[in-house]
């Protein structure tokens, strides 16, 4: 899972 | 990444595009929301502050840079170039009605309570009806201009495509964020009155005029 402070998403 | 989340991606850029090419080519913004533009600039702002922090890709980088000047340069052709054009008597949505329930729901549901992140809520909390102002002002003037309809059209299918990609992802990466996901169905349901006036009228040739 992605970080919370690393958004790849737009 | 996927070809729902590039198509969802270039989809969002070419509605920008739309949208600067008709305000620069027709030296006028009559017909757009000045305010639903605002609040797409405070979305993208307050999304977007994690250039600051981490770096994911060129393409992450340059989209979001993009994303946040294009809606600044909206702003100034609206209130400040061709200012004259901007039909702020029917522009008459009150911004503070979006802004401070969404404000609320951001402190209250998010992921982890710290500054970055609870912006980044807010930012897709209020994308997801930033667009009411613009549709508002569609319904009080009963029509729109074809061009104006393309770009709502691009900007409705952006999030629409993040949906399909969000299931996607699901299924295959085991990723999901139920935040984004349930502002990003929330945001899509808002068009779907627009859709079918879209495909049932301006892609027949015929002007989006609403029944009086």
């Amino acid at each position: 899972e992605l970080e919370p402070l690393d958004k790849d998403e737009l | 990444m996927n070809v729902f989340r590039l198509s969802g991606d270039v989809s969002h850029l070419l509605a920008i595009l739309i949208l600067l090419m008709k305000i620069w080519k027709t030296r006028s913004c009559a017909g757009i929301s000045g305010k639903s533009q605002i609040l797409f600039a405070l979305v993208y702002t307050t999304r977007y502050l994690d250039l600051f922090t981490s770096f994911i890709s060129p393409y992450n980088t340059a989209m979001k840079v993009f994303f946040i000047a294009s809606s600044y340069a909206t702003i100034y052709l609206i209130y400040l170039k061709f200012k004259a054009t901007y039909d702020r008597n029917h522009d008459t949505f009150r911004m503070e009605f979006l802004v401070l329930p969404v404000l609320v729901l951001a402190f209250v549901v998010n992921h982890d309570f710290t500054p970055l992140e609870i912006l980044w809520t807010f930012s897709i909390y209020l994308e997801s009806v930033a667009i009411l102002p613009q549709l508002f002002m569609v319904s009080k003037t009963g029509q729109a201009e074809t061009i104006t309809s393309h770009y709502l059209f691009a900007l409705g299918m952006y999030r629409a495509l993040y949906i399909v990609n969000w299931v996607y992802r699901y299924y295959f990466e085991g990723f999901y964020d139920l935040i984004a996901i349930i502002a990003g169905v929330v945001q899509t349901v808002l068009y779907c009155d627009f859709f079918y006036l879209y495909v049932t009228k301006v892609l027949k040739g015929k002007q989006l005029t609403l029944p009086a």
